[in-house]
């Protein structure tokens, strides 16, 4: 399979929709400090499942929700939807694409999208599962993280092996 | 299991002492099982020499140099269990330019098999994307995508 | 000694609410007692809201942001008790072109009252220097000093 | 008082003596990863008494003195001599040039020197004291810790205004 576009609408900086569409080789992401590039790599660890409002450099789920500045009102809700090819069936759908889809209300509600319908995390994961994509793959490496693997203590580093296992 | 861990675990090693010479330009690098009998336990240990350096503790590499360790164990793994696309958020912020050009090298050849999306400063690295995609602040605190325009890069 | 740190704190307070809208061009920014009935064992808190954007935790901030708001602290600690010199080692690793200006400027502004000492790979740092060293390894594991032919800088 | 050169010879990758001359304004150290400009950090701290070899980035205090490369033996010393100019009398002594310097043998001997002249680390934390110089101090910022006033939490950056208050 391959990754095809995501999708950025109210999550965190992204007050308005913006796509970015990827190809084969290299895409690289530039700009500014404090313009929302890591913001991108939020969005993809987001909408993927992450649960951990710290990881993606938060306090709680709902920062994740744009907030406002000068020239704009907060958002109520926040969503990211990353597509995939499937052509190749390696994911275990008969679907030619691939559409996953997360949404937080400012309510606190917060839904999961699998081509459109409603989905829960545990069905998307098993999707994803062996296929090297997912929230705690080795392949997302976050600003100032590269160093984490020899940083860290053995114990710790075994885990990402493990997953490779 | 066991076994199962063992085999993944000598293939990483395999990949990550040619992936650090490659990188380096020599030297030598190992993982090693803190503990060889409980395997399924283990801490992972970290051994690395660079060309013309004694073997030391990993500690006293210099900024770069751990980057480049981190980025050849990485790369390690992911020629182990390749994943459809890895994403790299500025993780060439302590190369200089002579490291930062190998790495964009390493990157290069693992095109065939994934995507990369790499978030970078770095003008070196910025040439070897196949499109760039800018995110700037035109309004404050509203991110937006615009076009770039930069030497070879393709520009989107 | 409680009103020693009272008048200290309150004086690097005056010294980063200014530092940090001179770094950012706008914004706001304060350091906050947890405690102010006990002040002596009282944590510090930083508040930050760049300029445009709503107040959050500092967490939300950039890589960049954060670097610069670490900067402008230090700079106000500095400006509230001088040492003769300051040694800065990479500092700038995280900061675009306009950031790493602004880094600059105010690294200027400071070398009346001390000496700095900078470690970089930034040429726009490396081109506001007084003098520049260069430190190589012409033989393999043993480090040397050079002299540097850069822009408009000295050499030495 | 003002900073006027630093010697390092036989500690870390400075197997051959090297000085540095510090004038007025803004010194950069420039050169490729690897090369020792974090080093010479290394050596300003461990000259003015630093005690944790980990803070140095070492195991043990021995890791400090040069062990040798493909072309050079181990050295069997590490020494750092640091030179103030001290005619503003800023430093409590009559000497017009102050010089500190520290020792490390294999053998894991280690002495301070001032002036030449035998001396205990706490003779020379006497002499710098209420100057912004020594190893405690906000004035010196390590590689990868610029952020580091930011992410402590709010006790642990209690600790640098303590020093500054
Ligand atoms: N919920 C939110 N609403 C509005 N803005 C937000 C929200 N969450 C984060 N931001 C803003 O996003 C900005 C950070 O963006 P990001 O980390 O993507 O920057 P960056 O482009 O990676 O910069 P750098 O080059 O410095 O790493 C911060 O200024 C922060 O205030
Ligand atoms: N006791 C020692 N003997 C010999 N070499 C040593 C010793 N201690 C450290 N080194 C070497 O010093 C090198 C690190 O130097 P340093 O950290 O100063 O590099 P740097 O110039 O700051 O590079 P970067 O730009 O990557 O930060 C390492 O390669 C390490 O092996
Ligand atoms: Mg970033
Ligand atoms: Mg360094």
């Amino acid at each position: 399979m391959f990754l095809k576009r995501i999708t950025i609408a109210g999550f965190k900086s992204f007050c308005d929709r913006v796509d970015f569409e990827f190809g084969p080789g290299v895409t690289g992401i530039v700009g500014p400090n404090g313009c929302g590039k890591s913001n991108v790599v939020d969005a993809f660890k987001w909408v993927l499942g992450e649960q951990s409002a710290r990881s993606l450099r938060g306090r709680q789920m709902i920062d994740m929700i744009f907030n406002g500045s000068s020239s704009r009102r907060a958002s109520s809700i926040a969503q990211v939807d990353i597509v995939f090819d499937n052509q190749d069936r390696s994911l275990p759908t008969d679907f030619e694409e691939v559409t996953v889809s997360r949404k937080l209300y400012r309510s606190g509600e917060s839904e999961y999208l699998l081509n459109q319908q409603a989905a829960r995390l545990k069905d998307i994961r098993e999707l994803f599962m062996d296929t090297g994509v997912g929230v705690d793959s080795y392949s997302v490496i976050e600003q100032g993280r590269v160093d984490g693997l020899l940083q860290s203590n053995p114990v710790e580093r075994r885990i990402i092996f493990d997953e490779a296992a | 299991s066991r076994d199962r861990f063992k085999i993944a675990f000598e293939q990483i090693r395999d990949h990550f002492r040619s992936m650090f010479r490659k990188l380096f330009g020599g030297g030598r690098a190992d993982i090693v099982l803190e503990n060889p009998d409980e395997i399924l336990e283990s801490g992972i240990e970290i051994v690395a020499q660079p060309p013309g350096k004694e073997l030391q503790v990993i500690s006293l590499m210099s900024g770069g140099e751990k980057s480049l360790t981190a980025i050849a164990l990485l790369m390690s793994i992911f020629q182990s269990k390749p994943a459809p696309f890895a994403i790299m958020d500025e993780v060439d912020a302590a190369l200089d330019e002579a490291n930062n050009d190998r790495f964009n090298r390493i990157i290069r050849e693992f095109v065939t098999q994934s995507q990369f999306i790499v978030i970078t400063h770095s003008k070196w690295t910025m040439n070897i994307a196949d499109r760039l995609y800018g995110v700037t602040m035109q309004e404050p605190g509203v991110s937006t995508r615009v076009s770039v325009k930069l030497g070879g890069a393709n520009v989107a």
